[in-house]
Formats: structure tokens, sequence, C-alpha cells
């Protein structure tokens, strides 16, 4: 009863948004703050 | 409500698929230790940003039992709304029967197209679950489908593949440079104290008294205090954006976290990150409430160096050295 999920290894949506010309401009309409996952009403 | 911050998976890399319903509906997920509920998007989202992801279809299976309790997935650029359902979960062959998981319905920001994965497969405890949405684990453990009751991640650092959650076990292979088994501080997300400070090249630069880690592989980085943050750049000679020169790798000092009275160092081959001929320091600053004291969230810049066991079982984290 052992299960292997494989994962592969692909391009973050960090790396997808700057290769579209993207990033720049969602960083800056959404200031990006780690603690909101573990801190919501944060 | 449930609620997904999605812009804190900006930076992750590593995906699986699992598929939901009967027959059944393949999905690419994020495999999250540091969130618990399990969501991917459905047939009622209809907008071009959903257009690019497989989407459920609770009307093809012959499993599926709606239900009207709702389910929020906030974006960087808004929001998606949805609907808790219960179908057959199939995970590496598991089948975890009634999961409850989130049906996304409507429309989230744009970007959401460019997303590289549908939805996201929580895997920490359900103290922390939204909407008290049992987690996948959780129903492996009393389905009874696991013969014990942990999982382990390897991520792999260069490869494309080779990278997997095991679910029921440890691989010994993995293990060869032994296990340090580090008992949780809360059965919340997979919450570790830190019980000295975190050094680089033996001196003290944070967590001089003691603080709190956790161990998430939904987080790419190594996320440190604001604080710290600036101790830590300064001493490795980088910019106050992280960057610094690549012929200095070679001269850089081990960062060293102490874990249950254990040293888990970590290279600079791995904390520094190469890409396009710059590199930049894979650390980046949490600012959390003061109430939640210092918090460190070591992300998959950790976890590559470390085979790590998640123990549901006896509520601990075992780490093996990779190197």
């Amino acid at each position: 009863a052992v299960h292997r999920v494989p994962l592969r290894k692909g391009k973050s949506l960090r790396q997808i948004l700057k290769e579209r010309g993207l990033l720049e401009s969602y960083l800056q309409q959404h200031p990006y703050n780690p603690a909101a996952k573990y801190f919501p009403s944060f | 409500a449930s609620t997904e911050y999605l812009q804190n998976y900006l930076d992750n890399e590593y995906y699986g698929s699992i598929s939901i319903g009967t027959p059944g509906q393949q999905f690419t997920v994020l495999f999250d230790t540091g969130s618990s509920n399990l969501w991917v998007p459905s047939v009622y989202c209809s907008s071009p940003a959903c257009s690019n992801h497989d989407r459920f279809n609770p009307s093809e299976s012959s499993t599926f039992t709606g239900t009207n309790d709702s389910l929020e997935i906030t974006y960087g650029t808004g929001s998606m709304t949805g609907v808790l359902g219960y179908d057959t979960v199939t995970v590496a062959g598991l089948q975890v029967v009634n999961q409850i998981f989130g049906l996304a319905e409507t429309e989230p920001g744009d970007f959401f197209y460019y997303c590289p994965f549908d939805g996201i497969l929580g895997l920490a405890y359900p103290s922390i679950s939204s909407s008290g949405a049992t987690p996948v684990f959780d129903n492996m453990m009393s389905q009874n489908l696991v013969s014990q009751d942990l999982f382990s991640v390897y991520l792999s650092g260069d490869e494309q593949s080779g990278s997997f959650v095991l679910f029921g076990g440890i691989d010994s292979s993995y293990t060869t440079n032994g296990i340090t088994w580090i008992p949780l501080s809360a059965e919340t997300y997979w919450e570790i104290t830190m019980d000295r400070y975190v050094s680089v090249g033996g001196q003290a630069v944070a967590c001089t008294s003691g603080c709190q880690a956790i161990v998430d592989t939904g987080t790419s980085l190594l996320a440190v205090p604001n604080s710290a943050l600036s101790n830590i750049l300064s001493y490795l000679g980088a910019n106050s954006n992280g960057e610094i020169s690549c012929q200095a790798i070679n001269s850089l000092p081990d960062v060293v976290f102490y874990l249950n009275g254990n040293a888990f160092p970590v290279p600079p081959s791995a904390y520094v990150i190469q890409s396009n001929g710059y590199c930049t320091l894979g650390f980046e600053a949490i600012d959390v409430p003061t109430e939640a004291g210092e918090l460190w969230i070591l992300g998959d810049v950790f976890i590559r160096e470390y085979y790590v066991i998640f123990d549901r079982g006896n509520n601990r984290v075992g780490l093996s050295p990779l190197a």
C-alpha cells in the first residue's frame, strides 16, 4: 500500500508571466505577500 | 467559504496528476503541504481564463454528489467562487471515495489562463481546512488505503522528472544518510520549532531565541522574516533585490537551520537561483502578524536538499539529507 505520484518540474507562473511581459504589471497591481497564505486576514 | 490565495503559488514548479469522478477526469495539481483543501476548475467556469484548463464536469461522473456549500478562491487578480461536492478522487492508483472538493465556477482574473496547474491538493492538517472539508490524506487514512499514516516527498533540483510524492511509505533509497525526526509544534501546517539561531557562515543571523518554521511544498523559496532577510542579504553580499554575482557562489557559506538539536545546512548551490546568467538568492521576505512571532517557511529550496517524511501517525517531520 505504497503509492507514488510522479511530479514533473515545469515553468512557474512567474516565469510564464515574465516571458509574456505580464509579470511587472501583475506584481504592480497585486503586491505579493507570502504571509497571506498562512494569515489570510492579515 | 473556503479561501485559497493563489498568488502564493507564483513560483511553484512541481506538479502531478490526479483524476476525479467515474470515469476519471484528469487534472494537474500542485501537491501543497501548506494548505488542506482540494479544488479544481469546473465546467461552470466558462470564462476565457478557465478555457486553458481541464474542468470538472459533474454530469459526466456517476459518483458525484453535489452540495449547496460555497467556496471562494482568491487570486491575485480577483476571486473565483464555486461549490463543494463529493466524488471519487484517484491519486497514484489510490481511489479515495466520497472525497469533498471545490468546484470552481465563476471567472477569476485573466492571468489564471497562464497558470501551469489546474488546481491544488492540500496535504496539511484538517484543522486549517476551509469549510471543514476533510483533506484527501485524512480520507486515505480513514479508508485504510495507506499502510502507514505518512507520506514523503522528493524534489529533484535539475531534472524535469524524478520528483515524487509517496503515499503510505518511505523510499529507503532516499534515506541512506539517516532520518532525523522533528516533532510538530502545531498540528495545523507542518510546523516545527527551530530551537537555535539560524546561522550563515557560523554567524547567528536570526531566530536567536527560537522560532517557528513551516515545511511547505507549496512555497518555492525560503521565506524569512523581514528583519532576518536584510541580515542575510548583507552577510551574503547581495543587493537589496537579492541579486548576487554568480562568480561568488563557490565562496558563499551554508545557511544552517537547527531543528530538534540537529543542524540542517542548505548550501549555496541550493539557495542561489541561476537564470539567464543572473543569480539571485532564494530568499523572500514574509511579513507576519506580530503575535505570530518569528516565522520561517522552508519551501522547495530547502526540500530539494532533504527527503521529507510527513508523518501524520506520529505528528512529526522526518528529514534525510540527500547529498
